[in-house]
Protein backbone atom coordinates (compact mmCIF):
# COMPACT_ATOMS: atom_id res chain seq x y z
CA UNK A 1 0.00 0.00 0.00
CA UNK A 2 0.90 3.40 -0.80
CA UNK A 3 2.62 5.62 2.54
CA UNK A 4 0.22 8.50 2.47
CA UNK A 5 -0.72 8.53 5.80
CA UNK A 6 0.49 5.38 7.24
CA UNK A 7 3.06 4.70 10.66
CA UNK A 8 6.76 5.74 10.08
CA UNK A 9 8.46 2.84 8.25
CA UNK A 10 7.96 -0.77 9.73
CA UNK A 11 9.62 -2.78 12.47
CA UNK A 12 12.17 -4.88 11.17
CA UNK A 13 9.97 -8.16 11.64
CA UNK A 14 7.52 -6.62 9.74
CA UNK A 15 9.78 -5.19 7.06
CA UNK A 16 10.98 -9.10 6.46
CA UNK A 17 6.98 -9.62 6.01
CA UNK A 18 6.68 -6.61 3.95
CA UNK A 19 9.26 -7.88 1.72
CA UNK A 20 8.09 -11.60 2.16
CA UNK A 21 4.74 -10.22 0.43
CA UNK A 22 6.77 -7.96 -2.11
CA UNK A 23 8.47 -11.27 -3.50
CA UNK A 24 5.27 -13.34 -3.66
CA UNK A 25 3.17 -10.25 -5.91
CA UNK A 26 6.34 -10.02 -8.21
CA UNK A 27 7.78 -13.12 -8.03
CA UNK A 28 11.13 -12.63 -6.86
CA UNK A 29 13.80 -14.97 -5.41
CA UNK A 30 17.06 -15.01 -4.83
CA UNK A 31 19.70 -17.42 -5.35
CA UNK A 32 21.77 -17.17 -1.96
CA UNK A 33 21.47 -15.78 1.96
CA UNK A 34 23.91 -12.36 0.80
CA UNK A 35 21.79 -12.02 -2.38
CA UNK A 36 18.77 -11.45 -0.10
CA UNK A 37 20.11 -10.14 2.89
CA UNK A 38 21.31 -6.76 0.34
CA UNK A 39 18.07 -6.99 -1.46
CA UNK A 40 16.37 -6.78 1.87
CA UNK A 41 18.65 -3.79 2.43
CA UNK A 42 17.74 -1.83 -1.07
CA UNK A 43 14.25 -2.64 -0.39
CA UNK A 44 14.37 -0.87 2.86
CA UNK A 45 16.27 1.82 1.49
CA UNK A 46 13.65 2.53 -1.43
CA UNK A 47 11.00 2.68 1.66
CA UNK A 48 11.87 4.86 3.11
CA UNK A 49 12.53 6.88 -0.19
CA UNK A 50 9.24 6.59 -0.83
CA UNK A 51 8.38 8.26 2.18
CA UNK A 52 10.39 11.26 1.40
CA UNK A 53 9.14 11.17 -1.95
CA UNK A 54 5.87 11.44 -0.35
CA UNK A 55 6.56 14.44 1.66
CA UNK A 56 8.57 16.70 -1.04
CA UNK A 57 5.95 15.77 -3.42
CA UNK A 58 3.44 18.53 -3.95
CA UNK A 59 0.96 16.96 -6.07
CA UNK A 60 -1.20 13.72 -5.30
CA UNK A 61 1.38 11.33 -5.95
CA UNK A 62 1.78 8.23 -4.40
CA UNK A 63 4.85 6.64 -3.78
CA UNK A 64 5.15 3.28 -1.92
CA UNK A 65 6.14 -0.80 -3.01
CA UNK A 66 7.01 -0.92 -7.04
CA UNK A 67 8.19 -3.85 -9.04
CA UNK A 68 11.13 -1.83 -8.83
CA UNK A 69 11.18 -1.82 -4.83
CA UNK A 70 14.36 -4.35 -4.95
CA UNK A 71 16.86 -2.28 -7.08
CA UNK A 72 19.16 0.13 -6.62
CA UNK A 73 18.44 3.64 -8.44
CA UNK A 74 21.24 3.08 -10.53
CA UNK A 75 19.74 -0.56 -11.66
CA UNK A 76 16.74 1.20 -12.27
CA UNK A 77 18.00 3.56 -14.49
CA UNK A 78 20.20 1.10 -16.28
CA UNK A 79 17.74 -1.51 -17.04
CA UNK A 80 14.88 1.44 -17.58
CA UNK A 81 16.47 4.26 -19.13
CA UNK A 82 16.60 5.10 -22.62
CA UNK A 83 19.95 6.42 -22.10
CA UNK A 84 22.31 4.10 -24.94
CA UNK A 85 25.18 3.25 -23.25
CA UNK A 86 28.00 5.56 -21.96
CA UNK A 87 25.85 8.46 -23.70
CA UNK A 88 23.55 10.82 -21.86
CA UNK A 89 20.52 13.01 -23.48
CA UNK A 90 21.94 15.98 -22.38
CA UNK A 91 22.04 17.51 -26.07
CA UNK A 92 20.80 21.05 -25.47
CA UNK A 93 18.48 22.82 -27.89
CA UNK A 94 19.01 25.49 -26.27
CA UNK A 95 20.98 27.64 -29.40
CA UNK A 96 18.40 28.87 -31.74
CA UNK A 97 15.83 26.26 -31.21
CA UNK A 98 13.24 29.22 -31.01
CA UNK A 99 13.13 29.38 -34.94
CA UNK A 100 13.06 26.07 -35.31
CA UNK A 101 8.84 26.03 -35.39
CA UNK A 102 6.65 23.39 -36.08
CA UNK A 103 9.13 21.64 -38.02
CA UNK B 1 -7.51 24.00 -26.84
CA UNK B 2 -10.03 21.90 -24.80
CA UNK B 3 -9.95 21.95 -20.53
CA UNK B 4 -9.12 17.83 -20.95
CA UNK B 5 -8.23 15.23 -23.83
CA UNK B 6 -7.95 11.70 -23.23
CA UNK B 7 -7.44 9.74 -26.47
CA UNK B 8 -7.70 6.59 -24.76
CA UNK B 9 -11.51 7.26 -24.49
CA UNK B 10 -11.71 6.85 -28.30
CA UNK B 11 -9.93 3.64 -28.19
CA UNK B 12 -7.21 4.87 -30.60
CA UNK B 13 -3.76 4.19 -27.99
CA UNK B 14 -2.66 0.87 -28.16
CA UNK B 15 -2.26 -1.65 -25.32
CA UNK B 16 0.59 -0.86 -22.69
CA UNK B 17 3.21 -2.62 -23.55
CA UNK B 18 6.38 -4.44 -21.18
CA UNK B 19 9.93 -3.56 -22.44
CA UNK B 20 11.06 -6.61 -19.72
CA UNK B 21 14.97 -6.21 -19.25
CA UNK B 22 15.16 -4.62 -22.76
CA UNK B 23 16.12 -0.80 -22.77
CA UNK B 24 13.62 -0.02 -25.81
CA UNK B 25 11.09 2.82 -24.23
CA UNK B 26 12.25 4.60 -27.37
CA UNK B 27 10.95 2.30 -29.47
CA UNK B 28 8.00 1.27 -27.67
CA UNK B 29 7.15 5.19 -27.67
CA UNK B 30 7.54 5.75 -31.19
CA UNK B 31 5.63 2.83 -31.78
CA UNK B 32 2.68 3.85 -30.24
CA UNK B 33 3.36 7.47 -31.34
CA UNK B 34 2.51 5.66 -35.02
CA UNK B 35 -0.07 3.34 -33.77
CA UNK B 36 -2.58 5.95 -32.18
CA UNK B 37 -1.42 8.61 -35.32
CA UNK B 38 -2.70 5.77 -37.28
CA UNK B 39 -5.89 5.15 -35.26
CA UNK B 40 -6.49 9.10 -35.27
CA UNK B 41 -6.21 9.84 -38.70
CA UNK B 42 -6.95 6.85 -40.79
CA UNK B 43 -9.20 4.83 -38.26
CA UNK B 44 -6.92 2.17 -38.88
CA UNK B 45 -5.94 -0.01 -35.66
CA UNK B 46 -2.91 -1.35 -36.09
CA UNK B 47 0.65 -2.67 -33.74
CA UNK B 48 3.73 -2.07 -35.25
CA UNK B 49 6.71 -3.91 -34.72
CA UNK B 50 8.98 -2.90 -32.11
CA UNK B 51 11.51 -5.56 -32.82
CA UNK B 52 12.05 -4.33 -36.53
CA UNK B 53 12.76 -1.06 -34.68
CA UNK B 54 15.42 -2.81 -32.28
CA UNK B 55 16.66 -4.62 -35.03
CA UNK B 56 16.70 -2.07 -37.67
CA UNK B 57 18.08 0.83 -35.76
CA UNK B 58 20.93 2.65 -37.59
CA UNK B 59 22.70 2.82 -34.28
CA UNK B 60 22.74 -0.74 -33.81
CA UNK B 61 22.50 -0.32 -29.91
CA UNK B 62 19.43 -2.94 -30.01
CA UNK B 63 18.14 -3.31 -26.26
CA UNK B 64 20.96 -0.86 -24.89
CA UNK B 65 18.69 2.36 -25.09
CA UNK B 66 18.27 4.70 -27.98
CA UNK B 67 16.63 8.04 -29.00
CA UNK B 68 13.03 8.33 -30.55
CA UNK B 69 14.19 10.37 -33.56
CA UNK B 70 16.25 7.65 -34.33
CA UNK B 71 13.41 5.40 -34.13
CA UNK B 72 11.72 7.26 -36.98
CA UNK B 73 14.51 7.65 -38.89
CA UNK B 74 14.00 3.72 -38.96
CA UNK B 75 10.81 3.66 -39.66
CA UNK B 76 11.63 6.41 -43.00
CA UNK B 77 14.90 4.31 -44.00
CA UNK B 78 12.84 0.83 -44.20
CA UNK B 79 9.65 2.46 -46.07
CA UNK B 80 7.01 1.59 -42.58
CA UNK B 81 6.71 -1.03 -40.68
CA UNK B 82 5.83 -4.63 -40.06
CA UNK B 83 2.84 -5.87 -37.91
CA UNK B 84 3.80 -7.30 -34.09
CA UNK B 85 2.17 -9.74 -35.00
CA UNK B 86 4.40 -11.01 -38.13
CA UNK B 87 7.62 -9.62 -36.03
CA UNK B 88 7.19 -9.77 -32.57
CA UNK B 89 8.91 -8.31 -29.33
CA UNK B 90 11.48 -11.09 -27.99
CA UNK B 91 13.39 -8.09 -25.39
CA UNK B 92 16.23 -9.01 -27.12
CA UNK B 93 18.26 -6.87 -29.41
CA UNK B 94 20.15 -8.62 -32.45
CA UNK B 95 21.67 -5.83 -33.73
CA UNK B 96 21.90 -5.76 -37.51
CA UNK B 97 19.38 -8.59 -37.87
CA UNK B 98 17.07 -6.36 -40.21
CA UNK B 99 14.57 -8.41 -41.36
CA UNK B 100 12.57 -5.44 -42.76
CA UNK B 101 12.76 -6.44 -46.35
CA UNK B 102 10.46 -10.25 -45.31
CA UNK B 103 7.88 -8.86 -43.69
CA UNK B 104 4.43 -6.45 -45.27
CA UNK B 105 4.73 -2.70 -43.95
CA UNK B 106 1.54 -2.46 -41.84
CA UNK B 107 2.13 1.64 -40.74
CA UNK B 108 4.75 3.70 -41.99
CA UNK B 109 4.83 7.99 -41.64
CA UNK B 110 5.43 11.25 -43.87
CA UNK B 111 8.28 12.62 -41.40
CA UNK B 112 8.63 13.55 -38.02
CA UNK B 113 9.08 17.09 -36.34
CA UNK B 114 9.95 18.17 -33.18
CA UNK B 115 7.79 20.45 -31.14
CA UNK B 116 8.47 23.77 -29.19
CA UNK B 117 9.39 23.21 -26.00
CA UNK B 118 6.17 24.78 -24.63
CA UNK B 119 3.46 23.30 -22.48
CA UNK B 120 0.69 25.03 -24.11
CA UNK B 121 1.58 24.16 -27.51
CA UNK B 122 2.13 20.69 -26.79
CA UNK B 123 -1.09 20.60 -25.40
CA UNK B 124 -3.02 22.64 -28.81
CA UNK B 125 -1.10 19.66 -31.21
CA UNK B 126 -2.21 16.85 -28.77
CA UNK B 127 -5.77 17.88 -28.63
CA UNK B 128 -5.64 18.54 -32.52
CA UNK B 129 -3.16 16.13 -33.64
CA UNK B 130 -2.63 13.38 -31.54
CA UNK B 131 -0.37 11.48 -28.87
CA UNK B 132 3.51 12.47 -28.64
CA UNK B 133 6.16 10.95 -27.20
CA UNK B 134 8.09 13.36 -24.66
CA UNK B 135 11.80 11.80 -22.56
CA UNK B 136 11.69 12.91 -18.67
CA UNK B 137 13.64 12.28 -15.68
CA UNK B 138 12.51 8.59 -14.32
CA UNK B 139 14.10 8.98 -11.24
CA UNK B 140 10.52 9.45 -9.05
CA UNK B 141 8.97 7.11 -10.61
CA UNK B 142 10.52 3.53 -9.38
CA UNK B 143 8.80 4.39 -6.47
CA UNK B 144 5.46 5.47 -7.74
CA UNK B 145 2.07 4.03 -7.67
CA UNK B 146 -1.07 6.70 -8.56
CA UNK B 147 -1.57 10.45 -8.38
CA UNK B 148 -0.17 13.83 -9.94
CA UNK B 149 3.22 13.95 -9.13
CA UNK B 150 4.07 17.64 -8.69
CA UNK B 151 8.21 17.96 -8.51
CA UNK B 152 10.68 20.57 -8.09
CA UNK B 153 13.62 20.96 -10.41
CA UNK B 154 15.70 20.02 -7.32
CA UNK B 155 13.15 16.73 -6.33
CA UNK B 156 13.46 15.89 -10.32
CA UNK B 157 16.15 17.80 -12.21
CA UNK B 158 14.54 18.88 -15.98
CA UNK B 159 17.58 18.99 -17.24
CA UNK B 160 18.54 14.75 -16.96
CA UNK B 161 15.90 13.43 -18.92
CA UNK B 162 16.87 9.42 -19.57
CA UNK B 163 13.08 7.51 -20.36
CA UNK B 164 11.08 8.21 -22.95
CA UNK B 165 7.30 7.71 -22.87
CA UNK B 166 3.72 8.57 -24.95
CA UNK B 167 1.42 11.51 -23.71
CA UNK B 168 -2.02 10.83 -24.73
CA UNK B 169 -3.71 13.16 -22.67
CA UNK B 170 -4.03 16.11 -19.99
CA UNK B 171 -6.64 17.03 -17.27
CA UNK B 172 -7.38 18.65 -14.47
CA UNK B 173 -7.92 17.34 -10.67
CA UNK B 174 -10.05 19.60 -8.33
CA UNK B 175 -7.92 18.93 -4.29
CA UNK B 176 -8.58 19.79 -1.38
CA UNK B 177 -6.34 20.79 1.24
CA UNK B 178 -4.90 17.68 2.78
CA UNK B 179 -4.27 17.27 6.83
CA UNK B 180 -1.02 18.47 6.46
CA UNK B 181 -1.69 21.25 4.31
CA UNK B 182 -0.18 19.23 0.95
CA UNK B 183 -2.65 18.67 -1.84
CA UNK B 184 -5.02 15.59 -1.52
CA UNK B 185 -7.23 13.97 -3.87
CA UNK B 186 -11.02 15.00 -4.10
CA UNK B 187 -12.05 11.59 -2.58
CA UNK B 188 -11.45 13.25 1.17
CA UNK B 189 -15.24 14.07 1.20
CA UNK B 190 -14.54 18.04 2.18
CA UNK B 191 -15.28 21.42 -0.28
CA UNK B 192 -12.85 21.06 -2.86
CA UNK B 193 -10.92 24.74 -3.18
CA UNK B 194 -8.53 24.17 -6.00
CA UNK B 195 -7.69 22.06 -9.09
CA UNK B 196 -4.55 20.65 -10.37
CA UNK B 197 -3.49 20.77 -14.24
CA UNK B 198 -2.12 16.86 -15.04
CA UNK B 199 -0.58 15.74 -18.35
CA UNK B 200 -1.71 11.33 -18.56
CA UNK B 201 1.46 9.81 -20.01
CA UNK B 202 1.71 5.78 -21.58
CA UNK B 203 4.65 3.99 -19.70
CA UNK B 204 6.07 0.70 -21.15
CA UNK B 205 6.55 -1.10 -18.06
CA UNK B 206 3.14 -3.02 -18.25
CA UNK B 207 0.16 -2.48 -17.18
CA UNK B 208 0.32 -4.05 -13.31
CA UNK B 209 2.62 -0.56 -12.51
CA UNK B 210 1.29 2.99 -11.83
CA UNK B 211 -2.36 3.69 -12.82
CA UNK B 212 -3.20 0.66 -15.32
CA UNK B 213 0.36 1.23 -16.92
CA UNK B 214 -0.14 4.88 -16.66
CA UNK B 215 0.99 7.86 -14.70
CA UNK B 216 0.08 11.43 -14.60
CA UNK B 217 2.72 14.53 -14.19
CA UNK B 218 1.91 18.46 -13.36
CA UNK B 219 1.23 20.24 -16.56
CA UNK B 220 2.37 24.10 -16.29
CA UNK B 221 5.61 23.80 -14.25
CA UNK B 222 7.98 21.45 -16.56
CA UNK B 223 7.54 18.41 -14.09
CA UNK B 224 10.85 16.38 -14.99
CA UNK B 225 11.81 18.34 -18.08
CA UNK B 226 8.50 16.98 -20.26
CA UNK B 227 9.08 19.90 -22.72
CA UNK B 228 13.14 19.19 -23.51
CA UNK B 229 12.23 16.55 -26.47
CA UNK B 230 8.10 16.63 -27.20
CA UNK B 231 9.06 14.66 -30.63
CA UNK B 232 6.22 12.95 -33.21
CA UNK B 233 5.94 11.16 -36.49
CA UNK B 234 3.09 12.64 -38.74
CA UNK B 235 1.89 9.91 -41.07
CA UNK B 236 -0.94 12.18 -42.87
CA UNK B 237 0.64 14.22 -45.71
CA UNK B 238 0.35 18.01 -45.13
CA UNK B 239 -2.35 19.66 -45.71
CA UNK B 240 -1.75 22.38 -48.85
CA UNK B 241 -0.83 25.71 -47.04
CA UNK B 242 -1.78 29.42 -48.48
CA UNK B 243 1.62 30.23 -50.84
CA UNK B 244 3.20 33.15 -49.06
CA UNK B 245 5.06 35.57 -51.13
CA UNK B 246 8.38 37.54 -49.50
CA UNK B 247 7.76 41.02 -50.45
CA UNK B 248 10.35 42.18 -53.32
Amino acid sequence: DSLRGQDPGPQPLELKEVFRLFQMQYNRSYPNPAEYARRLDIFAQNLAKAQRLQEEDLGTAEFGVTQFSDLTEEEFVQLYGSQVAGEALGVSRKVGSEEWGES
Amino acid sequence: EPQTCDWRKVGTISPVRDQRNCNCCWAMAAAGNIEALWAIKFRHFVEVSVQQLLDCDRCGNGCRGGFVWDAFLTVLNNSGLASEKDYPFNGSGKTHRCLAKKYKKVAWIQDFIILQACEQSMARHLATEGPITVTINMTLLQQYQKGVIKATPTTCDPTQVDHSVLLVGFGKTKLVEGRQGKAASFGSHARPRRSMAYWILKNSWGPQWGEEGYFRLHRGSNTCGITKFPVTARVDKPKKQHQVSCPP
